[in-house]
């Protein structure tokens, strides 16, 4: 389902040149549980960036379902992200001035489906992640790890074939923690392809495989 | 150094009302080491808000260094806590448009110190979360964990007293947490007193005290 080869990633320009990824290669077969691990720093959210089309490469190429993802235009990479794609990102990025349950509801609503489908799936998503009582919550009205657990509604709820998640229990205690992780394994078993980012060696276990991202490189971990 | 008695905190009125903190005691002497532990959407960031000044409770006693903090004006609150207070926040609360290196001079600007001093000890704290060679990034060019890192460097370079720190290696690998850990043990080792919200076990250890932070009540863990 996603096929990197020879990617390179550059920021900044001369002198302040960084190299993130350097001509990195990396393959995920549909159903794979991938964990991603790697010192701070060293490029694993530049990696999820990619794979989700929220930044382009310089070179090298990334096929997503056998299609190659370089030069499309921005219209084209939201429409691709929003059908096949749940991204959990590492700030979890929600939308200020919408409540819970708008945030979770957007995807839904973006492809088209019908308002009522849209609340009904995104209220059972939010009781999944136990917030069914904050549904009508802004994020500012939230703990960190309640809004952490809205971005991970919003990510599963169109049940995308692909979900890429960055940190996703990194503000969670052991339950919660292990809640969102059951959830995860659930959808792995219903047949979804996952791409995890963690720091922490329990939730790295539930992967089916293990990378290293280090020195501009993924390897095997 | 603080003296929390019979604590109220809520959010919302009427019927949306939440009791946060439901007559909550804490007490921590001078040169402790306290983790707090609880469940997500607990009532810890709020605790850490009255201790750090960013909040007012409805009622009950805070006392910090045996002085009242209810009915202050903010600028008197600024001023405590600017003085006496180091805070790592749990979303990092950084300035976007300032350099790491600027975001963390500024305490020490604020409290009056001359730039070059300010300068010598911000890089000096940069180094010690190994962040050197991002001195003149913006936090949109640094990686999560690096923004929490330059937000836990800008907490202890003005040897605050109490430092309050909200979660602050949930973003970071090993090795770098473990680091972020040896920092906060030497500055406990040098007197200075720390009171530290985690959801990890390996960094609870470190304290030299636990509580528990559930139902609106403070308890021994
Ligand atoms: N816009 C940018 N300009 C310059 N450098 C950048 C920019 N964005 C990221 N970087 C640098 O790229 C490197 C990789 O960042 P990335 O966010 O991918 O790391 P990460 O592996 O996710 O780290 P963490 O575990 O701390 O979240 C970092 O060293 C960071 O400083
Ligand atoms: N402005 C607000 N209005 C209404 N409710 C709020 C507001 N801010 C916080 N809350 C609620 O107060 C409770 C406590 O929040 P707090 O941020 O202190 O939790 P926490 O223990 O830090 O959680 P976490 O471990 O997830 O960071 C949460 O249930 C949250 O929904
Ligand atoms: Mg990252
Ligand atoms: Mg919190």
């Amino acid at each position: 389902i996603i096929d990197m080869k020879d990617i390179v990633k550059t920021y900044g320009k001369g002198e302040s040149m960084i190299q993130v990824l350097d001509h990195a290669t990396f393959t995920v077969q549909p159903g794979e549980f991938v964990a991603v691990l790697g010192p701070s720093g060293s490029g694993k959210s530049t990696l999820m960036n990619l794979l989700g089309l929220i930044d382009t490469y310089d070179s090298g190429e990334y096929f997503l379902d056998g299609v190659e993802m370089n030069q499309r235009t921005d219209k084209e990479y939201a429409a691709i992200r929003n059908r096949k794609i749940g991204f959990v990102f590492q700030k979890f990025n929600l939308i200020a001035k919408y409540t819970a349950l708008q945030n979770v509801e957007l995807p839904l609503l973006l492809k088209g489906e019908r308002q009522r489908d849209a609340r009904r799936k995104a209220l059972e998503m939010l009781g999944r992640v136990g917030l069914s009582d904050r549904a009508t919550h802004r994020p500012s009205q939230l703990s960190g790890g309640q809004q952490q657990r809205v971005a991970i509604a919003r990510a599963l709820v169109n049940d995308a074939s692909l979900i890429l998640a960055d940190e996703p229990t990194g503000n969670l205690d052991q339950k919660t923690g292990h809640d969102v992780m059951q959830t995860l394994a659930d959808l792995h078993g219903a047949g979804n392809t996952i791409v995890l980012i963690t720091h922490d060696q329990y939730v790295a276990k539930h992967a089916s495989r293990i990378v290293r991202v280090e020195d501009g490189k993924i390897t095997p971990a």
